[in-house]
């Protein structure tokens, strides 16, 4: 050691550090875990176990953005059509992709695994019910869904975020400024329009093998858009029972407007490797940009003169996708 | 990726799916 150049004793302190703290850290969850297996012999019911600030802050401090980015550029390099069968083969067994869907089956057809994750399906795979008036946007496992309380949003079970930090403060000043603003009157008060009205949430999460697009959930009318930019960490049912507020440190488009009982809003959540959000008619979107500055959100209003209350949209049609990147 | 819906319905809403459970897109997630 002693003998060693000094560039390679450098080079080995990096490495040194990784297993240091990958290694400590393993040793700190496993002693939490044999706490929580004690406490279960014990009769008494762990509570999920939600990460410390400074576990969330070592998360954050990962580059997911850069990596995304890079994956994204990565994924959009046109493969060799002889190579496009065998990788997209590798993704759709990795994640058991339903290929008889799509609308266009042949594998040379895609140039990369970026038009892969944006591939279309036949319109007859997914019909639109048409008798009930709030239809899935989209495919994927339903983490959470109920009544809003007290202006908490439930990410899973028992884990909750606050409305007002993940949709921002209010866009329309005339609903703030048409109500008598009281202590009590809290933010989800300003936000429902009739008081004989619930404020309701639905959670849908997207596994990587899910078809990616998404459509209208309703007849409704889109009046406003907010970006922001934030953090791209996993949003796995797993992650999202571990990091409280997730919702509201990932980078996030939320779409707002109203429907026949009032208030509506549709809110695409990026995740790692998955940071880029497409909204069809929203062609000033940039969204995972290497600059941004934390906690800052961008506006956008689609009420114009031709359009007073915003862009219709009709239950099922095409809205937006996420995209790898 | 995951899509969060917030809205405003009657008391009388109701979903008929529950957590855990996959859904497709077009598939009924509530009504009145």
């Amino acid at each position: 050691f002693h003998t060693a150049p000094i560039r390679s004793v450098l080079r080995l302190r990096p490495v040194h550090f990784l297993v240091a703290t990958g290694g400590g850290y393993a040793g700190y969850r496993q002693y939490e875990k044999h706490k929580e297996k004690r406490l279960q012999n014990l009769g008494v019911e762990a509570l999920p176990r939600v990460a410390s600030d400074w576990e969330v802050s070592l998360y954050k401090s990962v580059p997911t953005r850069l990596l995304s980015r890079a994956w994204g550029r990565l994924n959009s390099v046109e493969l060799p059509t002889w190579l496009r069968k065998p990788v997209l083969s590798l993704y759709i067994w990795t994640f058991g992709v339903n290929m008889k869907e799509a609308a266009v089956e042949d594998l040379h057809h895609y140039r990369n695994l970026s038009e892969f994750f944006r591939r279309k399906l036949k319109p007859q795979a997914r019909p639109v019910c048409g008798f009930h008036s709030v239809i899935s946007p989209s495919d994927g496992k339903i983490l959470s869904l109920g009544q809003v309380k007290n202006c908490e949003v439930e990410q899973v079970k028992g884990i909750t975020y606050s409305l007002e930090s993940f949709l921002g403060p209010h866009t329309n000043k005339e609903s703030s400024k048409g109500k008598p603003l009281s202590c009590h009157d809290s933010f989800q008060k300003q936000l429902v329009t009739k008081d004989s009205n619930e404020l309701y949430h639905c959670v849908i999460y997207l596994a990587p093998g899910d078809y990616h697009c998404f459509h209208s959930p309703t007849d409704w009318k889109v009046s406003h858009r907010r970006h922001f930019p934030g953090s791209l960490m996993s949003v796995n049912p797993g992650v999202a029972r571990w990091i409280k507020e997730l919702f509201c440190h990932n980078e996030r488009v939320v779409l707002s407007g109203c429907w026949k009982h009032g208030f509506f809003s549709l809110t695409a959540v990026g995740a790692q490797n998955v940071g880029s959000i497409r909204i069809y008619f929203d062609q000033d979107l940039r969204t995972n940009s290497p600059q941004y500055s934390k906690g800052s959100y961008n506006d956008f209003s689609f009420v114009t003169s031709n359009n007073h209350e915003g862009i219709p949209m009709r239950k099922g049609e095409h809205l937006g996708e996420f995209n790898l990147g | 990726s995951t899509i969060v819906l917030i809205f405003e319905a009657p008391k009388d809403f109701s979903f008929y799916v529950k957590p855990g459970q996959k859904i497709r897109f077009g598939e009924a997630l509530g009504s009145l």
